[in-house]
């Protein structure tokens, strides 16, 4: 590695000027946020958004020649992205390119901005190829992490992460913000592994698969990137009990302990997290039944009905579910209703499929690794989306308007 | 094989444009073929590529890639 320089301080406002128009707003936010992350978890260093102002570092977006830039872009390919070293913060990159996430088409916006995101905290490039600090682009990495010498650079100008970071530094506080929470994230979940925390059918059709900090969407081409929970729903905690979303109301509930999280999208409900008081805690799972638009919460060999947008009498609940889901196990890990109008549920390694009926079809439960994460054979790695796979891709519609009834 | 002349200034630009080669502030505008050769070579290694100091495929090739749009520190003169 090689040192350009440093921040005399540790603790780096950011602001996200514009970022490439290729891609979803919510999807380069978070490429970006998660670029700020790889640094953070190894460094004791702290990333606070600033919304407008003045920041550290600056990220923007631009075509071949800004007002703004004294250094033109070359158009697709080529030059990608630039930065500038301590204490000047400027991170741009090339509107021109296709920026990508969570495919090996076009250029990884997150790897690209944590390789720039290096020389605006001050390291030059990298000899080694296969590090993030080497100036030519390698591709996209679906399990990505920093190399040793990235480690180790950046670990020179900082020192290494502390379980406590010191409060030395002075900081402007007076603008509006965003905290970008420094966590230790943990140990990044293996997709074939099988088990699962939560699984939900998300906005827009897409199928988000949650365990431990982290979350990756599936699709039938493969698995997305993973992310932390926190870098996608700000304020949400990881190893979370139960994901559901309601396409009736738009809203997406998240269980963890005696807490429900509420987001419409990415964005918090306000008043939320709240206290789950009239259903148990812990629940194991939770699914959106589209033939009755009700969701159900599941507990042991329990289960609740509840109405998003009518007072739910619960004092009849739980019921047995095996009264009403029949050949499905109790305590399971993971449920939703799918793209195919099934419903499953996960348990362990292995997953239901249920019929219309809402019986478990024959010749369940089968393998989740394989069948759902593009894993070749179970306990293998996942493949970059080849394989055949019972995912298929097609969107969900909603319905009915929002009426705010609480289930605390 | 044989370079041609629009190849071998594009390399050169590429040198130029990211450390390798350095314009000196005095004498001709021209590099000296044992310059280029030196730069190519810095280059070569720095990449993990067969050192030959000459413009192969390989090095196009590498030349071709998406990068970042940063100077690389790989040539001993810009290290000093």
């Amino acid at each position: 590695y090689l040192l350009l320089g440093r921040w005399r301080k540790k603790h780096l406002t950011f602001r996200i000027v514009n970022l490439p128009s290729t891609l979803p707003s919510y999807t380069a936010r978070a490429a970006v946020l998660q670029a700020f992350q790889y640094w953070s978890s190894v460094a004791p260093l702290t990333f606070r958004e600033v919304k407008a102002g003045w920041a550290d570092i600056r990220l923007s977006s631009h075509g071949r020649h800004s007002p703004h830039c004294s250094s033109s872009f070359d158009g697709p390919g080529r030059v990608l992205a630039h930065a500038d070293i301590p204490e000047l913060g400027s991170v741009h990159f090339d509107e021109e390119e296709l920026w990508t996430e969570g495919t090996y088409r076009g250029v990884n916006l997150r790897i690209i901005a944590a390789h720039e995101l290096g020389h605006a905290l001050g390291l030059g490039h990298s000899r080694y190829t296969q590090a993030l600090m080497a100036p030519v682009y390698a591709g996209y990495r679906p399990y990505f992490k920093l190399h040793p010498d990235d480690v180790a650079g950046i670990q020179a100008l900082y020192g290494k992460k502390s379980p406590e970071i010191g409060e030395e530094e002075e900081e402007d506080t007076t603008l509006p913000t965003t905290t970008l929470v420094p966590t230790e994230p943990g140990p990044m979940p293996d997709p074939c592994s099988g088990d699962l925390d939560a699984v939900m059918l998300g906005p827009r059709g897409k199928t988000y698969a949650f365990k431990g900090n982290y979350v990756w969407t599936v699709t039938a081409s493969g698995l997305g990137p993973l992310f932390q929970v926190s870098a996608l729903w700000e304020g949400l905690p990881g190893n979370l009990d139960a994901a559901v979303y309601s396409p009736r109301t738009q809203w997406i509930h998240f269980f963890k302990g005696d807490k429900v999280w509420r987001y419409t999208n990415f964005k918090m409900s306000p008043g939320f997290p709240k206290k789950l008081n009239r259903v148990g805690p812990n629940l194991d799972a939770a699914l959106y039944w589209p033939i009755n638009k009700k969701v159900f919460l599941f507990k042991g060999s329990g289960y609740w009905q509840w109405d998003e947008l009518a007072t739910t009498d619960f004092s009849h609940y739980p019921k047995p579910t095996k009264g009403l889901f029949t050949g499905v196990p109790d305590q399971p890990s993971a449920a939703m209703s799918w793209l195919d109008g099934r419903v499953y549920f996960f348990k362990g390694k292995q997953y239901w499929r249920l019929n219309q009926q809402l019986q478990a079809e024959k010749g369940f439960p089968r393998d989740t690794a394989h069948n759902w994460m593009h894993c070749r054979s179970p306990n293998t790695t996942a493949s970059d989306g080849d394989t055949d796979s019972s995912v298929t891709g097609t969107t969900l519609n909603s319905d009915g308007s929002p009426r705010d009834t609480i289930l605390d | 094989r044989v370079v041609g002349p629009g190849e071998k200034e594009a390399a050169v630009d590429y040198l130029l444009q990211y450390g390798y080669l350095q314009r000196p502030l005095e004498g001709p505008d021209n590099f000296r073929p044992e310059d280029v050769t030196e730069a190519l070579r810095a280059f070569q290694e720095a990449s993990e590529l067969p050192v030959s100091g000459r413009l192969d495929d390989a090095t196009s090739a590498r030349m071709r890639q998406p990068r970042c749009g940063l100077e690389d520190p790989f040539n001993e003169k810009t290290l000093k």
